[in-house]
């Protein structure tokens, strides 16, 4: 495995599982083997690639309590080099079940250990909190990229989220990095998304992702197909902003 | 206190923030005593009424750890008939200290029991997730106002939540009501919003409230200026959308 990005922001609805999808599906389409891996109960990153969370064989919360192993319970998608771990709405129950087990935040990185070999990148969907589902992401990853959206109220939380990921470096994992800060939901009609760009600009110039995110309703339709942006609408500026963020992340990942 | 509304969803950034703050300030508006509960690490609600979430002399979480009473955490806000009861960050390490409580659901309901007779109404802002703190609100309210986006992914969570409400009335609040699902970010220039809507009217017709609550800029402007919409711009979109949401929740919960 090149890299293992976490999709980590404990504010909600501010793009994790958007970005997760639709990087993935750019990154396979560039050539990369990519692995998805939903570990949010909301099981999103699951439907929106077109797949019955209610139904799946195996899922993330039976890799995280032991009753597979990854490769049983991976599920290949329509795009070619994109596969996917599935969530399921169990992995809800994960975070009381694993309380007290010793090893609780190795579980996922312990889980994926034997896949490392078959993948370039992974990408790890998190659920909007900062408990033991997005620590074991956090433990497992080699990166971070951190969707934050271009509002006010999603500024708020940046400082917490770097905060926790310090701890995490001193905990569970030395080598976890800020791979990215990526600003989505971008609107030119209000100054308050470029006030926001200008803000995270300012104190995390060697961070901010170049390539911004517009909000696009093109988006926020693919997933009610079960499709990537990619393979729902290729030429809406949605999936143009995406390509522009795979290829800035490629550039990054040779340079860091 | 006439009633206590719990504003839940798992499902991140559908506007239970927006749907607090909003509805409190046109609540106060008509004359009635509100008191805002903010139950969310993120503490937005705190933040987004203009206080330092960081500086505050109490807070929810000292409420929950039994370190005050709540009648020391209240502020009053410059809306009148508003207060606020305050999140500070530090509420995330409430769900690992409390978990071994036996009172953990409670604190919640115990620390609030001695202001029923000061309030007409609170509104508790819950986190994204359904863990210990919003197992408190669900603990300590009436009722339930259920925001939901006007987004596919929106649409998932939904049954998941009215489980975990039938689930909290078998167990600890046996009068737990689901007061209304509230429509947000309805955006009419997609069919996704009104095949959204259509979707929820069908499968919950009582329930969902008439008032849809449009996408409006002012909305997301509003807390990066400390204020409510209503004090904000009273006559945005955003501010008659809620505005005829106080109203109609006043004439159900004569009704109900
Ligand atoms: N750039 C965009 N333009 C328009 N809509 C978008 C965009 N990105 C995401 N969306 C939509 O906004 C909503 C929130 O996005 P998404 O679910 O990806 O966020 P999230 O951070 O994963 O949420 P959660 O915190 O619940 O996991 C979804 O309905 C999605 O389809
Ligand atoms: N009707 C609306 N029109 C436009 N923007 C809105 C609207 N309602 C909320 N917003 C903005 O959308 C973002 C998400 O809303 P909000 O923070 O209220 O959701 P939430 O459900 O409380 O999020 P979280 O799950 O993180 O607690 C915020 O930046 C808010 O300002
Ligand atoms: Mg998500
Ligand atoms: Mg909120």
């Amino acid at each position: 495995m090149n890299r293992a990005f976490a999709l980590a922001n404990q504010k909600g609805g501010v793009g994790k599982t958007t970005t997760a999808i639709s990087l993935g599906a750019f990154l396979a389409a560039k050539g990369s083997r990519v692995l998805l891996v939903d570990l949010d109960p909301q099981a999103n990153a699951t439907s929106g690639l077109g797949f019955d969370k209610w139904h799946t064989r195996h899922s993330t919360y039976d890799l995280l309590i032991g009753r597979c192993g990854a490769a049983e319970a991976v599920l290949p998608t329509n795009r070619r080099g994109l596969e996917i771990l599935p969530a399921s709405p169990d992995l809800a129950a994960a975070e009381v079940e694993l309380a007290s087990a010793e090893d609780r935040e190795w579980r996922l990185r312990d889980g994926l250990q034997a896949m490392s070999d078959s993948y370039d990148f992974a990408l790890i969907d998190c659920p909007p909190s900062l408990g033991l589902l997005t620590l074991n992401a956090l433990a497992a990853a080699s990166d971070v990229i951190i969707p934050v959206q271009c509002e006010y109220l999603a500024l708020e939380g940046l400082s917490l989220l770097l905060d926790t990921v310090n701890r995490v470096r001193q905990g569970v994992n030395a080598d976890l990095r800020v791979f990215g800060i990526v600003m989505t939901m971008f609107d030119p009609r209000t100054n308050l998304s470029e006030q926001v760009v200008q803000e995270v600009r300012q104190h995390y110039p060697k961070t901010i992702f170049d390539t911004i995110i517009p909000r696009n309703i093109r988006l926020s339709e693919a997933p009610s197909y079960g499709k990537s942006i990619l393979d729902y609408d290729a030429s809406s500026r949605g999936a143009a902003s995406y390509q522009a963020l795979a290829e800035e992340a490629l550039r990054r990942s040779t340079l860091l």
